[in-house]
């Protein structure tokens, strides 16, 4: 069929069955239904402009302009349907996959996204983001936490202490995520956790963004001396990211004990079997 | 014997802010990969010490620290094998365990020596594939289950179908 959708008993996430872009993700137990689209873009990385001689560097993180560019416009994709597991494989590029998971009984849509190499072949220092877009009117608010335990409310171009004069309208809104970032509205809320710290934000109403990447290609003059581009080809990066739709009011439980869940991961150990006693007994 | 304190010293390394963000020179960027890599070499050892003990069983216990990537010669190689999960949550869990496997059928057993349900699923852009199943391990605990290779079953292992109408 043309229809492009997987799930679980709790969780369905439809996909766009042309572009293979995740479109929608549902929460069967609570009857929520989001229009979700998450893509991979990346950020030119400034060289410096009229405006300041700054560098996207190490320290600094300035793109050369507000808008990304989208990886891909469209994904080719698979589909994996068993007993325990139903999976889409999206390639973007070369550079660029993601494989979208929903394990039997679990109540989050899991991203696993494989980014790099980089290619920088065009001279362009590159800043690679994972966006989700909705339609939540969030009013210019969103949500961080504080290594993992304090949750930040954030407003964009805003800073509570101080009359901000926002002059870096991408960076300049960008925050610390060591576990987690959501948006909301009165009603619904869409809260990505993350497996390592990034930067993220949401630059427009009902938009999050993490930055799951980086390649640039001069020293952003802070010291480092060098630029943030790794020897050879340069890594190639995996993680994950676990996506959860919730009651705005009942969201907090859910994400907490995932967040547990990922940050005390179980340690798998593997042994041959048929080992000698430890003790006589 | 197990030792956790060259982890331990290599966090405090690490606590440095170009170790948190990534602001340091490659080299420097490398050392700090090797450093915790060294420090985790012997927490392996404690970690067996333990598992022996708490299990009974002197195993050579193996870890595989490429999972992320679909690599873990024992499970790629072994017809038979035991798994320990260890849960370092105050409360039980339920989790999806995936390793990468040959392309056989398995039959998976949990502790009290019941067949699991579990699938074998084909990865995206490579042919390996990964056996999936779900395990529940007690609070500040672990569980052992054993994975049996089934002669001559070959699983249908679920093969990704290609979505799009380009070829993938």
């Amino acid at each position: 069929s043309g229809d492009l959708t997987i799930q679980n008993e709790h969780i369905r996430a439809r996909f766009d069955p042309v572009t293979g872009l995740l479109v929608e993700v549902e929460n069967l137990d609570q009857n929520l239904l989001l229009p979700v689209r998450q893509a991979f873009y990346w950020y030119n990385a400034s060289v410096g402009n009229n405006l300041s001689t700054q560098v996207s560097g190490a320290y600094i993180f300035r793109p050369s302009r507000q808008e990304p560019w989208m990886v891909s416009h469209w994904a080719q994709t698979r589909l994996v349907k068993t007993r325990l597991v139903q999976e889409v494989h999206q390639n973007f590029s070369a550079w660029c996959s993601q494989v979208v998971r929903l394990y039997r009984g679990q109540w989050h849509l899991e991203l696993e996204w494989t980014v790099g190499p980089i290619p920088v072949g065009d001279g362009w220092g590159k800043e690679i983001i994972s966006r989700f877009d909705t339609a939540l009117e969030t009013k210019g608010l969103f949500y961080t936490d504080s290594n993992g335990r304090e949750i930040l409310e954030r407003r964009r171009d805003y800073r509570p202490t101080w009359k901000l004069n926002q002059t870096e309208a991408v960076a300049g809104n960008y925050y610390p995520v060591n576990s987690r970032i959501y948006i909301r509205d009165g009603t619904m809320q869409l809260t990505v956790l993350t497996d390592r710290s990034q930067g993220g934000s949401s630059l427009k109403d009902g938009s999050m963004e993490l930055m799951v990447h980086r390649k640039l290609l001069k020293d952003d003059s802070r010291g480092v001396g060098e630029a943030l581009l790794e020897d050879g080809p340069g890594r190639w990066v995996r993680g994950r990211h676990l996506v959860l739709l919730d009651k705005a009011r009942t969201a907090a439980s859910g994400h907490r004990l995932q967040a547990e869940k990922e940050v005390l991961a179980p340690q798998v150990v593997l042994a041959p079997g048929g080992g000698a006693p430890y003790g006589l007994k | 014997s197990g030792d956790s304190a060259p982890l331990n010293e290599a966090m405090a390394v690490l606590q440095h802010h170009d170790a948190v963000s990534g602001t340091s020179r490659q080299h420097v960027a490398d050392d700090y990969a090797r450093q915790l890599a060294a420090g985790w070499g012997p927490c392996e050892v404690l970690l067996s010490n333990a598992l022996a003990r708490l299990s009974g069983f002197k195993e050579n216990f193996t870890y595989c620290r490429n999972l992320n990537i679909s690599v873990c010669p024992l499970s790629q190689t072994a017809k038979n094998f035991q798994v320990i999960i260890y849960n370092p949550l105050g409360r039980n869990i339920d989790w999806m365990v995936r390793l990468p496997v040959l392309e056989h059928g398995f039959v998976v057993r949990d502790p009290n020596d019941t067949v699991v349900p579990s699938d074998v699923v084909t990865l995206p852009s490579s042919d390996g594939q990964e056996l999936l199943f779900p395990a529940s391990v007690p609070a500040l605990g672990f569980s052992t289950y054993s994975v049996s290779q089934v002669p001559g079953r070959r699983p249908y292992a679920h093969r990704p179908q290609p979505r799009s109408p380009w070829t993938w």
